[in-house]
């Protein structure tokens, strides 16, 4: 199976929550 | 607030009704597109402009082959007990008859086991499968191996009722597949109705003749192409998101909803984003595919040319189930992956349509997502769409542009806010 390149994510998850609400 | 923006512009401001009246213009223009068929390849140059004409990035068409298998004149009557013309559709790649016709007595049975259970009786016989609608994809094999399982114990031909939630005598079309060594026998697909009427002649024990005739006839492979245009990423151009429909459809009715809809709000994805000046990190690619009634084939080409690229494809989406009222979005991915996509869901609160679902597979996105990619559909009124599909009712007038718009706008918002994620979903 391929992975992504960052696979490895540098972020938590409430910074990507975080981030996704800033599209609100 | 982009959500907002993209929604507000698709379901309530100026773009509305745009996807609706861009899908109507083409296929009112060139009808029914299917694979090897010149107004498919009409469609094909007619989106090639429209892309370039929306000012889109990259707009390119690349070069497959494709099955090209013609449908000709087709007919089936009951003679006996008496005189009925039935409404049949012949299968994708069946064989067709002699001129003469093929004419037989029935054999009629509910299932692939009853098949094997009566093989005796089987023999020079056209076998007519009353098979039980349970849902698509468990029914759908009685259209794509009815012809080698009646061919296996000696028939002549097969009729199959057709693959449907619900019937106004309607045949459904699709592809079939015929098996290395056996041999390939006519089939076609019967309504409901018909179906049932002679499970209940059978079931009296009444014999039944059928008079089948079918001018199907396969070619040499066509050329064709998968059409592609984009918003080229403002930060990780190399990195995907693909967002798809297929442009080809069987040879009945419009191919409006299969998938003319899928095809037509993946192209008012990127309309919507570009018209509000939006340019993602990543680039959002939209892909047109060729000949997916065929099992995928444009797209499988696609993938072998591109998979090379595989790590940077972020999510590759295919509406392929319609684009009535979308109650929710089905992905397939890890389970870190599905948490932030629920999370891209909630902004589309506002359209109340939040849910995330499984099975994210489609036929041209399966590729990927065999190998790890995540994958997203759209999610609609499944009852309703397999009532149309593969139908003559397969037209502008089965499409809805309001909901088509709210289509759009879940399309939109979900595929312009995972190409702008600063990272790419995570996979397994």
């Amino acid at each position: 199976k391929a992975i992504n390149k960052s696979n490895i994510s540098q972020r938590t998850f409430e910074e990507i929550k975080e981030e996704i609400a800033s599209y609100r | 607030d982009v959500a907002k923006a993209i929604i507000n512009r698709a379901v309530y401001g100026e773009s509305q009704n745009r996807s609706y009246e861009r899908l109507a213009l083409l296929v009112d223009t060139v009808g029914p597109r299917l694979s090897g068929s010149k107004s498919l390849e009409k469609a094909i140059q007619i989106m090639y402009q429209n892309l370039q004409e929306n000012g889109l990035d990259n707009v390119h068409l690349e070069p497959v082959k494709i099955p090209h298998w013609e449908r000709g004149e087709e007919s089936a009557v009951i003679l006996a007990p008496r005189r009925h013309q039935m409404a049949i559709l012949g299968l994708g790649s069946s064989v067709g008859t002699p001129p003469e016709g093929i004419t037989a007595e029935v054999l009629v049975v509910t299932s692939f086991e009853e098949l094997q259970r009566r093989a005796p009786e089987a023999k020079g016989k056209i076998v007519v499968y009353n098979q039980p609608y349970v849902n698509y994809s468990t029914t759908v094999q009685y259209r794509v191996n009815g012809a080698v399982e009646a061919a296996k114990v000696g028939a002549l031909a097969s009729l199959i009722r057709s693959v449907t939630s619900f019937s106004i005598y309607s045949p459904h079309t699709g592809m079939q597949e015929y098996q290395e060594g056996v041999p390939k026998i006519p089939t076609a697909c019967i309504t409901v109705e018909d179906a049932e009427l002679m499970s209940r002649l059978a079931s009296r024990g009444i014999r039944i003749v059928v008079q089948l005739k079918m001018g199907a006839k396969t070619y040499c492979d066509a050329y064709s192409f998968n059409t592609v245009a984009e918003i080229t990423g403002s930060k990780f151009p190399e990195q995907v998101v693909l967002v798809s429909g297929h442009l080809d459809s069987w040879d009945v009715g419009q191919g409006a909803m299969d998938d003319g809809g899928g095809a037509f709000i993946s192209w008012e994805a990127l309309s919507l984003i570009k018209d509000l000046g939006l340019r993602p990190k990543r680039t959002l690619r939209l892909v047109l595919w060729t000949a997916e009634e065929q099992g995928g084939v444009g797209a499988s080409q696609y993938y072998q040319l591109h998979k090379v690229n595989i790590s940077n494809y972020s999510l590759v989406m295919e509406s392929d189930l319609g684009t009535f009222l979308p109650t929710g979005l089905r992905f397939t991915g890890s389970e870190k992956a599905r948490a932030i996509m629920k999370e891209v869901m909630s902004l589309l609160e506002p359209l109340n349509i939040t849910q995330v679902l499984s099975d994210g597979e489609a036929t041209d996105i399966s590729f990927w997502i065999r190998d790890g990619v995540p994958g997203a559909s759209l999610q609609d009124d499944l009852h309703k769409y397999f009532s149309f599909h593969h139908s003559h009712g397969d037209t502008m007038t089965v499409m809805d542009p309001k909901q088509m718009n709210v289509a759009a706008a879940v399309w939109a918002v979900v595929s312009y806010v995972v190409a702008d994620l600063e990272e790419m979903l995570p996979r397994n």
